[in-house]
């Protein structure tokens, strides 16, 4: 939408209202989280700030479209609505953004069928002339955030949308993530040139491998190379598509002594958030007991040449594939990360290898579940993880249902653990969120795919037992495939994971290897969470205010034993009446003003014509039946 | 025992819907089926 007024500023003040659901609430955090680390919007609670954005839940998802300086701007996610994508795509309309299809081009890339169209849903394909829409400079792109699906507003079951080419039909109406395109047009309608949580990326493809260098002190290097006799035959970026490139970086351990040792240090980066997840892909073409250990190299003021601090030893690398790893960190000065190869005691007919390297201030996931050959799972059967544990120690594991026809469903199931004599039954808001990794080499052009559920003690099955209960009394008894027995509680998820055309595309598969993420975190610290600024203490005026509710936002006081509304105001606007339930602004006032002032001319302009016209008439008349008059009045008038 | 697929809650009930579909089926009839116009300009 065009127009500054409409902008907010980069960092969004936010209310999350009582109302919404937990899971929602913890999926809307992770979408602030894909805001930090893809653009330069951030969000803050809100602090009493003008103008803010209340997150609430009422019936559907919807926002309004940029910044209206209305004070409390409301967003709904509704039930069904809490999915990432689906807040991503609401808080793109609060920021400014129409839909993708309602460009003033859309007729050069899409063919809308309008016998096709719920009657009375046709205004909904409307085009905004660029009068009032602005593409940025961007091409129309069909894989937006922001694009209708080609069902959308059917009256039956054929697309309502065509897209000129063909490739697209079923690309467009993604709900996965940010598309570039979308990235790009945030990015250049808010001026952003950094993030706030991305640090750096590389794939090793540009010959400064990134201002990375090569420790003294070590008894090797890493060699940047396209491929290794041992293996890999390929990097990771490019998994060998493209001719005369695709590197990575590789430490020889087919000679030397055990114990010989390389590292390599990134250049230095500069933490904001003081906390930080590192991943990167690592190939073992080398001996069993060959293995990298990370380090952080910390400068501080006390220690200017930097401290050496080992984060984690990687051990046991399994071969012949890429392997992708996670590294949690907890930076606040400036630093670099070291990965040092080790060589160690036996033989080795290769090395190891290392590739696509991304470092964010994100929380790393808390767990990763490898499946490999999975394009001949696809389509044929249904996978269960390896049992995992959440921090607060439940155990769980996660069920992929692939043999559907159309979709792939995943489903959270709470297993039987070690620790379930001591933990809370039954589990209480636990949020599970599992992730289909997009594996771009950068961490800033992924679109995973991504779903959240979140236990609910106070749930119940229809045989009336609570869902999340112990899984020893209300699940099934199941086996590993060590013949190990357990007890799986019954699964909570999705049949519409993502579809099977969908997992096919971009890098969710590749080199045959997907990868799901998993973290499992304590969201009941989100029980209360709308935190209205208030100096005004009310310990003292319980009696008066007791039966007293002050609406929009409005404190109660007690003056002379009377209790009374204090209401919320801001830059343009405020809140009236007994209970704060009419609202004002400068906005209605000027209008209100200048439409009266208007009105009292065009009324007094209508009298004076009227005036005028019977006095001239009345002269007239005089002067024709008074010739002697004529003379001195004639020009009276 | 259970078959697995029979052992799971399914929170899209086998729908695979989009926003717009939700605030169909809710009979919201917002503009372009998920923008909230403001009011205060009409009243205004």
């Amino acid at each position: 939408i065009i127009g500054d007024n409409y902008r907010w500023p980069h960092t969004i003040p936010y209310v999350l209202e009582d109302s919404l659901d937990m899971n929602a609430k913890g999926v809307i955090l992770n979408a602030f989280e894909r805001y930090r680390l893809k653009t330069c919007i951030d969000f803050k609670p809100w602090s009493g700030e003008a103008n803010y954005i209340s997150v609430f839940k009422e019936s559907g998802c919807w926002s309004s479209v940029g910044n209206r300086h209305v004070g409390k701007q409301q967003l709904s996610i509704g039930d069904n609505c809490d999915r990432i994508a689906t807040v991503q795509h609401e808080f793109l309309h609060a920021l400014g953004f129409w839909h993708e299809q309602s460009r003033a081009d859309r007729d050069d890339y899409v063919t809308i069928v309008w016998d096709r169209i719920l009657s009375g849903r046709e205004h909904n394909f409307n085009i905004y002339d660029d009068s009032v829409s602005d593409s940025l400079n961007v091409p129309y792109d069909y894989t937006s955030v922001m694009h209708y699906s080609k069902t959308a507003f059917q009256n039956g079951t054929e697309p309502t949308i065509v897209t000129r080419i063909s490739d697209f039909e079923d690309v467009i109406g993604q709900r996965m993530d940010f598309s570039d395109y979308d990235l790009l047009k945030l990015n250049r309608l808010y001026n952003c040139s950094s993030s706030l949580s991305f640090m750096d990326s590389c794939d090793f493809e540009l010959d400064n491998i990134c201002g990375m260098i090569q420790s003294s002190g070590d008894s090797a290097d890493w060699q940047r190379v396209s491929q290794v006799l041992g293996g890999p035959e390929n990097d990771h970026s490019n998994m060998g598509q493209c001719k005369d490139s695709g590197f990575f970086m590789h430490f020889n351990t087919s000679s030397g002594n055990a114990g010989a040792t390389a590292m390599l240090e990134s250049r230095i980066l500069y933490p904001k958030r003081g906390f930080q997840c590192l991943e990167f892909y690592l190939y073992n073409s080398g001996g069993e007991s060959d293995h990298v250990k990370i380090y952080t190299r910390e400068y501080t003021a006390a220690h200017p040449e930097g401290v050496l601090t080992l984060r984690r030893e990687i051990n046991e690398i399994p071969t012949g594939s890429w392997q992708l790893y996670y590294v949690t960190l907890q930076v606040t000065e400036k630093f670099r990360v070291a990965f040092e190869g080790l060589k160690g005691p036996g033989s080795s007919s290769g090395g190891l290898s290392i590739d696509d390297i991304n470092l964010s201030e994100t929380r790393c996931p808390h767990h990763i579940w490898h499946i490999q050959n999975f394009t001949q799972l696809l389509g044929s059967q249904n996978v269960y993880s390896p049992p995992f544990y959440s921090p607060e120690g439940y155990a769980y594991q996660i069920y992929l249902n692939l043999n559907s026809l159309t979709n792939v469903g995943i489903y959270f199931h709470l297993i039987s653990g070690a620790n379930d004599d001591q933990l809370q039954w039954p589990c209480p808001w636990q949020q599970a969120t599992m992730t289909l990794l997009d594996q771009n080499p950068d961490i800033r052009q992924r679109m995973s795919n991504q779903r959240s559920i979140t236990t609910d003690p106070t749930m119940t099955d229809d045989n009336g037992s609570y869902f999340w209960d112990r899984p020893s009394k209300v699940g099934v008894v199941a086996s590993f495939p060590n013949g190990t027995q357990f007890s799986r509680g019954r699964g909570y998820g999705t049949s519409a994971f993502i579809t099977h055309e969908r997992m096919k595309s971009r890098e969710f598969i590749k080199g045959d290897d997907v990868y799901i993420l998993l973290t499992v975190e304590d969201i009941s610290y989100l029980n209360s969470t709308s935190n209205v600024p208030d100096p005004v203490p009310t310990s003292t005026i319980y009696n008066a205010c007791s039966e007293v509710e002050c609406q929009n936002g409005g404190i109660c006081t007690v003056h002379e034993g009377r209790a009374e509304c204090k209401c919320p105001a801001g830059e343009d606007w405020w809140y009236m009446g007994q209970r704060c339930e009419k609202r004002g602004s400068t906005h209605d006032t000027i209008v209100i003003a200048v439409s009266s002032t208007v009105t009292v001319f065009a009324v007094m302009l209508i009298i004076t014509i009227v005036s005028v016209y019977c006095t001239r008439r009345k002269y007239r008349k005089k002067a024709s039946s008074n010739p002697a008059l004529d003379a001195q009045n004639q020009h009276a008038f | 025992l259970p078959a697995p697929g029979e052992f799971v809650k399914d929170i899209d009930e086998g729908l695979d819907r989009d926003i717009f579909d939700i605030n169909e089926d809710l009979g919201l009839d917002l503009f372009e089926g998920d923008i909230k116009l403001e009011e205060q300009g009409k009243n205004s």
